[in-house]
């Protein structure tokens, strides 16, 4: 079970305060396909970055699998992400040395697979998003959308049970967009639960369940 | 005018060839409204990388203006580039170091633009995007749709006569991305020549034309 209970996330710019987030409060149970929606800035990806124990809200709970995340430190944290979750982030987050397959590799090699293993499974992920021919190229001799694709890839590849996505089609036309859905509707079919940003209305309606954000705030959080 | 004859864009990886671009062939007269589809992987940004002069082709003929781009050196393209193209890239490519307002003020530094001038062009810039209120944020402390915004801002500040723009709305909420199309038709209302990149239908149906590429081919070259 995830559970938000009033989390605000407080930025502060000189004299400025800037609430990314207000009072947000949700819960998501497991298996749960939800999609995240609002205008730019409203907070989508503050929200994905808290979910994903990348940073910690200003005040107010979140509870992962019944943990209370305020009590962990960061290398509990850490661990807890690198064994728990896949983050396909809003700007792919690829490292610039490393070629494609090695990038999808990396989840694996936090989990101590072995080699011959992890390359198996590797190009099996980089398969499932088209990108079989292009597993030797590094990020800057790929274009955009194979870039978006790669992370997707590396954010499947060791079967996390929770998928965060943020945008994960931005990139993408509407025939590899469609393919994408259609390995996220498999995975979430065996039970992996996943929280998807996206401002594709039509992407949207393929979740189950919608929460909607304005100005930080949660507006629509069911249906 | 601009005119690509027989563009090739060829990448060799260790014994592999890419064809990004397989004999491109158009014309586009000043002030018309173009926008570019395909796949993810066709060509795209392979093209406007050309056509901005940040890329040669590896054969075929690129005309600016009349002008031959083989014949200049890299210097004469970049000034060519500094003085007439305002570039949106598909990463944004803002420089994380500088503000907001200090990236949009960039084309206008290489123009030498005084300070007071630089200043009041830059905001005015940032408010037509709807960013009065984060001028002095760094990239890393604006959400995804905001530093698109921002690069657009950057595009457009000092008025250029040719503007490439790749997918400069897929990080944005439909209200976000239709303040945008409301911008670049003003601008093209007032004869400057649009080049835009982009995945969605509803944005692409407001181009007057359409170049459409498959495989680094172009497949539709009209209406
Ligand atoms: N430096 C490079 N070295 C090798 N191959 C490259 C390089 N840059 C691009 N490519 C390949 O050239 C092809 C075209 O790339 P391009 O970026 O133009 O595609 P695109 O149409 O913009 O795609 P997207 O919609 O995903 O952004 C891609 O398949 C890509 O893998
Ligand atoms: N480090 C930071 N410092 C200050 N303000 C920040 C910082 N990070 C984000 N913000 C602000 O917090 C707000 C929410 O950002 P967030 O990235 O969550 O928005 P978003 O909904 O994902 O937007 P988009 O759809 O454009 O990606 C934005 O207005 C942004 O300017
Ligand atoms: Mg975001
Ligand atoms: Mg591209």
């Amino acid at each position: 079970l995830i559970s938000f209970d009033r989390i605000r996330k407080i930025y502060r710019l000189s004299e400025i305060e800037i609430k990314a987030l207000d009072d947000a409060s949700f819960q998501i149970e497991e298996g749960e396909f939800v999609a995240i929606m609002g205008p730019s800035g409203s907070g989508k990806t503050t929200i994905l970055n808290i979910l994903g124990c990348l940073a910690r809200p200003s005040s107010g709970e979140y509870l992962l699998d019944n943990k209370n995340t305020e009590q962990m430190n960061d290398r509990e944290l850490a661990r807890l992400r690198n064994s728990k979750i896949g983050f396909v982030f809003q700007n792919f987050n690829l490292l610039p040395r490393f070629s494609a397959l090695e990038n999808v590799e990396l989840p694996l090699v936090y989990a101590n697979v072995g080699k011959k293993a992890r390359e198996s499974l590797s190009l099996k992920a980089l398969g499932e998003v088209g990108l079989s021919d292009r597993t030797g190229h590094l990020p800057s001799q790929l274009s955009g959308g194979e870039q978006q694709r790669v992370a997707i890839a590396r954010a499947l590849v060791n079967n996390p049970p929770l998928i965060l996505a943020d945008e994960p089609t931005g990139n993408l036309d509407s025939n590899s967009g469609r393919e994408i859905m259609k390995l996220l509707h498999n995975i979430n079919y065996q039970g992996n639960t996943i929280i998807m940003i996206t401002h594709d209305q039509g992407i949207a309606d393929q979740a189950r369940r919608l929460i909607a954000l304005k100005d930080g705030k949660i507006v629509k959080r069911d249906g």
